[in-house]
């Protein structure tokens, strides 16, 4: 464990929490999209296959878990409690574009031909662009809470402090797994022009409005 | 550098 992961999984933590929170405070998942979401659900649980199998330390499986519990929470929260709030109208994007190539790669570039490797690469794909959904909701609504935008914030942070932390256990470790970076970098990548649009604005009080 | 198959990152 290093400082940049530890920050990187407690600014992870912090977006579920905010998120979560948002929705059970405001009842209402309004400019939410329930498709990254179910995104992400997907991704922990093809990620996290090896909670049972394997142990890792006290700390990576209650993280496990509290990803996992807040992830389902979010969902049931937004597909049953207050699905009347939810925007079908803005929340299009096809999402078979999304984990049909990442099931493809996972096929073809993969650590290892055994099928939880395969399920942890596909989750590691399909995290890059699980975002998607919800950053092509945004452009279409034109605007974000401002909530929403610091939640978008943590959840882009904490793969560009993952980025730091790679960096860190090549140089300290002589460690690195390059499937992990090559697509953590495209995900952190996705968040740029979001992050060019959180500093220069939400941070100065602004509201996030997308130039129409 | 041995490429990391034990996944310890969440």
């Amino acid at each position: 464990m290093n400082i940049f992961r530890l920050l990187g999984d407690i600014s992870h933590l912090l977006a579920i929490i905010i998120l979560l929170r948002k929705i059970w405070m405001s009842r209402s998942c309004a400019g939410i999209s329930g498709k990254s979401q179910l995104l992400f659900g997907l991704v922990y649980t093809t990620r996290y296959l090896d909670l049972i199998t394997s142990y890792i330390s006290l700390y990576n499986s209650v993280m496990k878990v509290v990803f996992l519990a807040a992830s389902y929470a979010t969902i049931y929260l937004m597909y049953v409690k207050f699905k009347a709030t939810y925007d079908h109208n803005h929340d299009t994007f096809r999402i078979e574009f999304l984990v049909v190539p990442a099931v493809a790669l996972a096929l073809l570039i993969n650590h290892d031909f055994q099928v939880v490797e395969i399920l942890w690469t596909f989750s590691i794909y399909l995290e890059s662009v699980a975002i998607l959904p919800q950053l092509f909701m945004v452009s279409k609504t034109g605007e974000a809470e401002s909530i929403t935008s610091h939640y978008l914030f943590a959840l882009g942070v904490y793969r560009g402090l993952y980025l730091l932390n790679w960096i860190y256990r090549f140089w300290a470790e002589d460690h690195y797994d390059l499937i992990a970076i090559v697509a953590g970098v495209v995900q952190t990548v996705l968040y740029c022009d979001f992050f060019y649009l959180y500093i220069t604005k939400v941070l100065r009080g602004k509201k996030l409005q997308l130039p129409a | 550098a041995e490429i990391n198959n034990n996944h310890d990152e969440l």
